[in-house]
C-alpha cells in the first residue's frame, strides 16, 4: 500500500 | 519425525480461515516448543504470528526441528474436509516432501487422510521485540469485528484513538464520517463481554480497514481481542487460542501525508 510503511521499517530481519 | 494430534480439530480449521486470505505461502516451524508460523502479507505491511504450544495438543512429538513450507489456500482446502468434531492428526516424516493430515470422526467410524505436498519457501523472518505499549484495549472480539465491518462501509481507513474517555474508532469517506466510542466496561456479568482499557499515554493511529477486516476473521477463535497501540509501532491485534497459544496480527500504521 502506498500509504503504509513496510514492517521492516519497525522490525529487524532475523 | 513430527506428529501432532488435536481432539478439537475445528480449532485448526478456524486458524486457517483466519490467515488464508492474508498470506499465500508460509513456513510452519515445528519444534519442542510447539507449532508456529510467522508470515507477512505480500505488501509487507501486515504480519501474522501463530503459536500453538506443544502442551496444548493431546499428542505432540517432534524429534528434530523442521520447517514445512505450505500453501495456505491448499491447506485450508484440506482442513475444510475435516468435520467440526473430528480429531486431527498432522504427521511428517523426516526427509519427505509432504505432510499428512488425518481426520477421525468422534465415533471412529470415518477416517480420512490427505497428503499435501510441501514447498520450498524463501520467507523472511522478523525479530519482534517485546514492547511496552502506550495503550492496550481488551474488548469482545465480535464487537471489534462489527465495528470494522460497519466502518468499512463508510471509509477505507480507521483512526483508533485511546483517551481517558475510551477507545474511539473513526472513519471518513465520500458519504460522510463515522465515530464509534467504546468505554471501559468491567461491570458485565460475563468476563468475555468486558471492555478494559489500559492507557499510559493517549494514542491515535490510522490503519487500513481492509487489513482490520481480514484480522477479524480470527473472531471465532476467541471471545476477546487485545489491541496494543503505540505511536511509533505497528498495532498488535491478538486473539488467544484457548490454553494453547495465540494468533497475533501486526499492522504498520498509515504514514502522515
Amino acid at each position: 500500500d502506498i500509504f503504509q510503511d513496510a514492517l521492516e521499517t519497525y522490525f529487524d530481519s532475523k | 519425525m513430527f506428529e501432532l494430534r488435536l481432539e478439537q480439530g475445528s480449532l485448526l480449521k478456524k486458524v486457517m480461515e483466519a490467515i488464508k486470505d492474508l498470506v499465500n505461502d508460509a513456513n510452519f516451524d515445528c519444534s519442542a516448543t510447539g507449532f508456529s508460523m510467522q508470515a507477512m502479507d505480500s505488501s509487507h505491511v501486515a504480519l501474522v504470528a501463530l503459536l500453538l504450544r506443544s502442551e496444548g495438543f493431546e499428542h505432540y512429538r517432534c524429534d528434530r526441528n523442521i520447517s514445512m513450507g505450505i500453501n495456505l489456500a491448499n491447506m485450508a482446502k484440506i482442513l475444510k474436509c475435516a468435520g467440526n468434531d473430528d480429531i486431527v492428526t498432522v504427521k511428517a516424516d523426516d526427509g519427505t516432501d509432504s505432510v499428512t493430515f488425518m481426520f477421525e470422526s468422534p465415533t471412529q467410524d470415518k477416517i480420512s487422510d490427505f497428503e499435501l505436498k510441501l514447498m520450498d519457501i524463501d520467507s523472511e523472518h522478523l525479530g519482534i521485540p517485546e514492547a511496552e505499549y502506550d495503550a492496550i484495549v481488551r474488548m469482545p472480539s465480535a464487537e471489534f469485528a462489527r465495528i470494522c465491518k460497519d466502518l468499512s462501509s463508510i471509509g477505507d481507513t480507521v483512526v483508533i484513538s485511546v483517551t481517558k474517555e475510551g477507545v474511539k474508532f473513526s472513519t471518513r469517506g465520500d458519504i460522510g464520517t463515522a465515530n464509534i466510542v467504546c468505554r471501559q466496561n468491567t461491570s458485565v456479568d460475563k468476563p468475555e463481554e468486558a471492555t478494559i482499557i489500559e492507557m499510559k499515554e493517549m494514542v491515535s493511529l490510522t490503519f487500513a480497514l481492509r487489513y482490520m477486516n481480514s484480522f477479524a476473521k480470527a473472531t471465532p477463535l476467541a471471545s476477546q481481542v487485545t489491541i496494543s497501540l503505540s505511536s511509533d509501532l505497528p498495532v498488535v491485534v491478538e486473539y488467544k487460542i484457548a490454553e494453547m497459544g495465540y494468533i497475533r496480527f501486526y499492522l504498520a500504521p498509515k504514514i502522515e501525508e
